[in-house]
């Protein structure tokens, strides 16, 4: 029964998208079935695995209003084991037609409910916002995994999100854990990052992934190419630290 | 007659706040009166001014739903000549709720109408999405200032954000014009860095500002002191680079 893992963080720029894509292909080159779902409308995620805004032609949007089946949507990658449900850049204005349907926040729950056995994982790439479309992915899942940059702002935000986690867990998916923090764009020379990074593992204990992700150009030159770093460029400091977060997750799953 | 500049892009983490904090600054420090609003329910402007969410009483977001007056709203901050317009972390729930607003992309152009006069530049801060948020940012606005920074996923974000501010200005803001590009996180060591910004530049030609943000760790640092650049570091990059834009932003101006 596949396990269905949000990413998310409201900050921009922390390095969710990346994640979703590193992560995902680093568990299917381990031969796990993985979907990886993009309900950005920026789709980034989308566009990192090479696929352009103009291929796509259903896309997540009309899974959620239910107006296709999901075989009409999902589509195969570059990579043996890794599909995604794509997004498009115009769901901009989904969120907003979104407000009106019926049960809101579970459409994306619906939506995934006779897909999730086919798989081992499922990702969620979701923009950065708490806005309808992370409700949905929040309440679709079981785990939420926080990419977070030590950074100020981003620790600043990190209390709103975990606010709304509690209020998803009490309303709307009481199953809904916390899969982990993980350090992104860390650059272990800056006292900056030294210290935000030791306030958040104190805050948050035994829910820090012990993988970090440095800084790595190659993270940020793979998604011109279409590639998963993994594909870009497999000896890189990115592809390893991914590596070895996906053998995190696994170790965890299987417990 | 106070000019009002929106600082938008909806890629996520691309130095708007900064941006917004630190130009603001160094015009109020060259005693132009400056209004900084943010209309972003990360409320980062705001903290980085160093106003706590709990210290704020109204926000924007009482303003834009008519129900207090505008002085109820202003607050002072550390520099002379600079006001501020700040948000709350609770304002994540507003885009849903302006959406059954009557004119609901007219709000914030309403309320910035009587306080215009008095002040000899507006910026607002955007959230990192296309939402309803933004729409009234560039609705209210004179023209609207893009920081980007010079990756793929930014670029790829371009045509979305032209497409949207083309349609506003045929439908809801005619006046609408792009002040600049301006390039943030900048490091000139990378290939990346430089294709990027050669490619934006032969498409946006003269739109291109002159100066370049280049990435410097005390622009990440300043917003945990809650001061502007120029208050912590005067001497550093990052204050030196963010006058140089103030120059010439002030320089269009006076043409
Ligand atoms: N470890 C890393 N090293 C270097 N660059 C990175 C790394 N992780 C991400 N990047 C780059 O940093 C930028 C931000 O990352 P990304 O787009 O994945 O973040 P995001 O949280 O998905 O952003 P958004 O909030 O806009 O959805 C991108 O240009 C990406 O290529
Ligand atoms: N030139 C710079 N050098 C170093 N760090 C920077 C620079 N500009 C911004 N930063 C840092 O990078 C991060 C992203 O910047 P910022 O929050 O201003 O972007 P943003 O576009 O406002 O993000 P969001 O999309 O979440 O609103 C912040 O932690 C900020 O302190
Ligand atoms: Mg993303
Ligand atoms: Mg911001």
């Amino acid at each position: 029964m596949g396990r269905v893992i949000a990413i998310a963080n409201q900050k921009g720029g922390v390095g969710k998208t990346t994640t979703a894509i590193s992560l995902s292909a680093s568990l299917a080159a381990a031969e796990q079935k993985i979907l990886l779902v993009d309900i950005d409308p920026q789709a980034n995620a989308t566009g990192g695995l090479g696929i352009r805004d103009g291929e796509v032609g259903r896309s997540i949007y009309d899974l959620l209003l239910q107006e296709v089946s999901y075989q009409e949507v999902v589509l195969e990658t570059k990579i043996p084991y890794l599909f995604l449900l794509p997004s498009k850049t115009s769901l901009v204005g989904a969120e907003i037609e979104l407000v009106g349907e019926e049960e809101r926040e579970f459409l994306l729950k619906k939506a995934l409910e006779e897909l999730r056995g086919e798989y081992d994982f499922i990702f969620i790439d979701t923009p950065p916002s708490l806005g309808l479309l992370t409700l949905n992915a929040l309440v679709a899942s079981d785990s939420v995994l926080i990419p977070i940059q030590p950074e100020y702002y981003a620790l600043e935000g990190l209390g709103k999100l975990l606010e709304t986690i509690r209020l998803i867990q009490k309303r709307l998916n009481p199953n809904l854990n916390i899969e982990g923090l993980l350090f992104t764009l860390y650059d272990g020379r800056l006292n900056l990052a030294k210290e935000v990074a030791e306030e958040v593992k104190k805050f948050f204990k035994g829910n820090v992934f012990e993988t970090v992700i440095p800084r790595n150009v190659r993270l940020a030159e793979a998604p011109s190419h279409g590639k998963p770093i993994l594909l870009y460029d497999i000896l890189s400091p990115g592809a390893v630290n991914y590596m070895g977060l996906a053998r995190e997750v696994m170790k965890r799953d299987s417990n």
